[in-house]
C-alpha cells in the first residue's frame, strides 16, 4: 500500500 | 511525471487562471459558487500540508504554493473585493457544505492508508475534492447564467481530474506495483459528478450556442 511520502501527484 | 498527468495539471492551472481572470476582467463573480471556492481551499490546505515537511520535487512545490495562493486570492475577491463582493449572488449559493465535509471526513477516518494526522487529512482531501464542484453545479441549476467563462472554468476543471484517470492508468501499467485505490475510486466519482455537465457543456459547444441547463 502507499504511505504518505507516496503522495507526489497534486 | 507522464504527460497525462502534466496536461491534468495544467489543465487545473488553467481552470484557475480563467476563473481568476472572468473576476478580475469582468469585476464580477455572477454565476461562481463561493462555496466551492472554500471547499478547493479546504481540500488544498489539507491536502499540501506536506509542503513543510517533505520535499518531492520543484515542480511539485511551486504548483502547490500556486493552487493555495490563487484559491485565497479568488475567495478574497468574492468576499472582500467592494465590486466583486457585491456581484456574487450569496441567497442562491446555499448549499450545506456541512452535508459534504463530515461524511468525508468520517469516510477519511475509516478508510485510508495510515491513521495519522496528516494522512487522515491528506485522505479527507481526496474525497472532498470529489464532491467540491457540487455547490456550484447546484448554483448554475438555480441561476440558469452559466456564462461562457464560468462554464469552460467547470469544463476544464472536470477535464482535470479525467486526465488523471488517464494518469493512473498508464502508471498502472508502467510502475510495477502501482496501487492508490482511494485516490483512483474518489477520482472517478468525481469525473462522474461532471458528465451531466459535460454532456451539455459539449450540446452547445456543438450546436454554437450558449449554454443551457434544463429546468
Amino acid at each position: 500500500t502507499s504511505t504518505s511520502e507516496d503522495h507526489d501527484e497534486l | 511525471m507522464n504527460i497525462f498527468r502534466l496536461a491534468g495539471d495544467m489543465t487545473h492551472l488553467l481552470s484557475i487562471i480563467v476563473l481568476l481572470l472572468k473576476i478580475q476582467a469582468t469585476k464580477s463573480c455572477a454565476g461562481v459558487s463561493l462555496k466551492t471556492q472554500e471547499l478547493y481551499a479546504v481540500v488544498f490546505v489539507t491536502r499540501y500540508l506536506d509542503l513543510f515537511y517533505s520535499f518531492i520535487s520543484l515542480y511539485n512545490t511551486v504548483m502547490k504554493i500556486i493552487f493555495l495562493l490563487t484559491a485565497f486570492t479568488i475567495i478574497w475577491y468574492m468576499r472582500k473585493h467592494k465590486v466583486v463582493c457585491q456581484t456574487y449572488d450569496k441567497e442562491q449559493d446555499t448549499f450545506r457544505v456541512l452535508f459534504l465535509i463530515v461524511p468525508c471526513f468520517v469516510l477519511a477516518l475509516l478508510v485510508n492508508h495510515e491513521m495519522s494526522v496528516t494522512e487522515v487529512l491528506w485522505t479527507f482531501s481526496i474525497y472532498l475534492e470529489a464532491v467540491a464542484i457540487l455547490p456550484q453545479l447546484v448554483l448554475l441549476q438555480r441561476t440558469k447564467n452559466v456564462d461562457n467563462l464560468t462554464g469552460n472554468y467547470i469544463f476544464m476543471l472536470g477535464s482535470y481530474r479525467a486526465l488523471y484517470l488517464v494518469n493512473w492508468v498508464y502508471r498502472y501499467f508502467t510502475e510495477l506495483g502501482y496501487r492508490q485505490w482511494i485516490v483512483w475510486v474518489s477520482g472517478t466519482v468525481q469525473t462522474c459528478v461532471y458528465l451531466d455537465f459535460f454532456y451539455y457543456y459539449v450540446q452547445a459547444w456543438r450546436n454554437n450556442e450558449r449554454m443551457k441547463l434544463p429546468g
